[in-house]
């Protein structure tokens, strides 16, 4: 399940959209124990000043971005806008039976993006 | 030459995940030990938001690390004994030996590149007979089937109860790739003369890092 956007194009400021993994859509829910699922969320939206500016409470803004959306909005179409990419991730923990009858619980890094940020 | 077919997404997905291949499923009857189950209520993150106990905000579990195990690692197996389970015989007289117990656990879904840093024996015996308990308790020895020194001796209070005990990993597997496989055999001696106890149960709580899925350690912002 997904955010959905208007009409297909990214509304708005680059920030975390809504993305729920279900391992029942996946075919994986007679050997995953737990979670049933879990957030991913993906990052959309457009990185025009202000929006490559940090909000508040966000991670700093690389200068790099700045200095491209500045440059979009004095020369637009040249180099082109900063992309909007994960800025912090947080991990899941998956507990499953696995083919030798054996009860495991793995850890992944990096799984769920939390925030998001112009580079 | 033709190259090899792209992996479709869902193997793919596996791979990242570090599966070589979907399982099958669950086992029919296989609980899933609680202990499993607690490790995961505190590890998972978005199990740990939603959960009642919710956590402060700045407190994520460490990377790789197996917090209430104490161990680096961000795989943990309960690997079931998959030996037949025996009925020891009973001593002709109290002053013989109690007979060894073998258990056997099948590593081979353990990865070459895995460390093991925790191998945690849950072992529950019960009285042979009636009237069985010394008061001085028991004796636990294990060592590895076969020619070799014993791994581990340690006191046991009572029957019943789960019994704990930590191989010394530098013994079984002192570097990767863990063995495929393990047999251990298991004497429990009574202090004071005594029949023999039962081995009800048995697994072995493996923790293993891969380092494949751990990422250095963020480092702090400046």
């Amino acid at each position: 399940e997904a955010e959905p956007t208007a009409g297909g194009v990214p509304g708005g400021a680059c920030r975390a959209r809504r993305l729920y993994v279900s391992f029942r859509e996946v075919g994986w829910h007679r050997w995953v124990i737990a979670p049933r699922g879990f957030l991913a969320n993906y990052c959309q939206g457009h990185c025009a000043l202000p929006a490559a500016l940090p909000g508040p409470g966000a991670p700093p803004a690389l200068n790099h971005a700045v200095l491209r959306a500045l440059m979009h909005a004095a020369v637009p179409g040249n180099g082109g806008l900063p992309c909007c990419v994960p800025a912090r991730l947080s991990p899941i923990s998956v507990l499953f039976f696995d083919n030798s009858d054996n009860v495991v619980l793995r850890h992944y890094e990096d799984m769920v993006v939390d925030e998001c940020g112009c580079r | 030459a033709s190259a090899p077919e792209p992996p479709r997404p869902a193997i793919a997905l596996l791979q990242a995940l570090g599966l070589r291949d979907a399982p099958r499923g669950a086992p029919k009857a296989r609980p899933v030990p609680p202990l499993m189950w607690r490790l995961f209520r505190r590890r998972d993150p978005q199990e740990a938001r939603a959960g009642p106990r919710r956590k402060s905000p700045g407190a994520t579990p460490r990377p790789c690390h197996v917090e209430e195990l104490g161990v680096a690692g961000n795989i943990v197996r309960h690997i079931p004994d998959r030996s037949a389970p025996a009925r020891p015989p009973e001593p002709s007289s109290a002053s013989e030996p109690c007979p060894e117990q073998t258990v056997d656990f099948d590593l081979s879904a353990v990865e070459p590149l895995e460390h093991a840093s925790l191998a945690r024996l849950e072992l529950r015996f019960e009285a042979a007979g009636p009237g069985v308990a010394p008061g001085s308790g028991w004796e636990l020895s294990v060592a590895r089937a076969g020619p070799g020194p014993v791994l581990l001796r340690q006191e046991v209070r009572a029957l019943g109860p789960p019994v704990h005990a930590e191989l010394p990993v530098a013994a079984w597997a002192p570097h990767a790739p863990t063995p495929r496989s393990l047999s251990l055999v298991l004497v429990l001696r009574p202090r004071a003369p005594a029949a023999c106890a039962r081995l009800v149960e048995a697994a072995l709580l493996l923790v293993t890092l891969d380092p494949r899925l751990c990422h250095p350690l963020a480092r702090p912002r400046r």
